[in-house]
């Protein structure tokens, strides 16, 4: 599904360079459930951005779906985003004005399904992680974990093939935690989705079964774990 | 040093009412260092606000300093804010088209500082949570967690003698945590100033002296706890 080969990312600011990612490589059969690891700054979300076609690689290739990347026109980039790809990011990105049932919704409006679908679909994620009640609040209404989570269920609305979570627990209690980490497993095993998150937590890490380390722009370690 | 007593705060949306905090009282020494725990909306956050003079309870008292803050013009609010609190935000709040070194050194523009000193105190600080080099980056210029330490270093900027930390680590690796933990703690034993932070990590808490832990907006149990 994703074949990424030697991405490098630097980021021009006058006359400094920042290399956030130096030269990455990484396969992911259909199916898998990675976790990504690594310090503050080693590149993770840089990462993720390119292979959510949010962003393009410095030099490198990016096949998604044996497709190059790179050659695809931002039309087609919006829709393969849109229709294969749920990205829950790390600093949540709602929109302000705006309810969490309608921030939920918002990726359905491309995809021509009723007013009445989008709205039911939705009511029904925000259920689903545990916002039931909170529907017609807005961003500035809800906690921390409470935007999370919205952010959650807004990733999930499409039913994408692929998940990518930037620290999706980071401001969740474990047992809200444990609840979302459930949701993920079950899609990675009933529905085969694939799922690559980001998280600095060993116990978020261990429901995956791969760990890729970050370490300064480049994969250091390269983990399977054998799961039960 | 903080006298809380059966605060309650009622959110009102149209017809539905939600009781974020339910009668929370809570007494707090000079030099104490306190950890927040509970589930994902259970009123951390609106009880930190309450602390820090952002926000007003629905009912109950609060003296910080011996001052009932109920009684205080908005003045005096703004004033308390910026001489004795640093609030680290759960969502950082930094100004967008800003550098790192302006948001830091936002705080100091009001107490009377000279140009130089502030940049010099804002540089100092941004080089003790590890940011030496980002200085000049914009919020989206920078990894989650580099954001949230600009946030930290925004707090301790102005030498507060009250630091409300909410969710401090929630976006940093172990090895950063540990970094911050660590300025906190010298903070607390050196300077002897006060800290209440909000965590679900228990490894975070762990750093604490006391544990406060909340449910549905009551504090269901508090730990004080041997320390070494
Ligand atoms: N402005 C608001 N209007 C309406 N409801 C609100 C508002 N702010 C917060 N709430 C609600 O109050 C409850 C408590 O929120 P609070 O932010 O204090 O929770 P929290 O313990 O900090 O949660 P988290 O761990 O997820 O950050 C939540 O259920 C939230 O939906
Ligand atoms: N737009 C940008 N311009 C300049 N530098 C950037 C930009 N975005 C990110 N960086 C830098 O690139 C490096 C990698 O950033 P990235 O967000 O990928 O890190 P991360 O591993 O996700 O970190 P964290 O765990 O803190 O979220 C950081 O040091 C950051 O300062
Ligand atoms: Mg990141
Ligand atoms: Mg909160």
């Amino acid at each position: 599904l994703i074949e990424a080969i030697d991405l490098v990312k630097i980021y021009r600011m006058g006359e400094v360079t920042i290399p956030a990612l130096r030269g990455v490589s990484l396969s992911v059969e259909m199916g898998e459930f990675l976790a990504v690891m690594g310090p503050s700054g080693s590149g993770k979300s840089t990462f993720m951005n390119i292979l959510g076609c949010l962003d393009k690689p410095t030099s490198g290739s990016y096949r998604l779906d044996g497709q190059k990347v790179e050659e695809l026109s931002r039309d087609q980039l919006a829709q393969i985003r849109n229709r294969k790809i749920g990205f829950v990011f790390q600093t949540f990105n709602l929109l302000p004005r705006t309810s969490a049932l309608e921030n939920v919704e918002l990726p359905l409006l491309y995809n021509g399904s009723s007013t009445r679908e989008r709205q039911a679909k939705a009511l029904k994620n925000l259920h689903e992680v545990g916002l039931a009640g909170r529907e017609h609040h807005q961003p500035n209404q809800l906690s921390g974990g409470e935007q999370q989570r919205v952010a959650i269920a807004r990733a999930l609305i499409n039913d994408p093939s692929l998940i990518l979570a930037d620290e999706p627990t980071g401001n969740l209690d474990s047992g809200t935690s444990m609840e979302i980490m459930a949701i993920f497993q079950r899609l990675n095993r009933e529905a085969g989705i694939t799922i690559i998150l980001v998280t600095h937590e060993a116990e978020i890490a261990s429901y995956a079964r791969r760990i890729i380390h970050f370490r300064v722009g480049l994969v250091i370690k390269d983990d399977r774990v054998a799961k039960a």
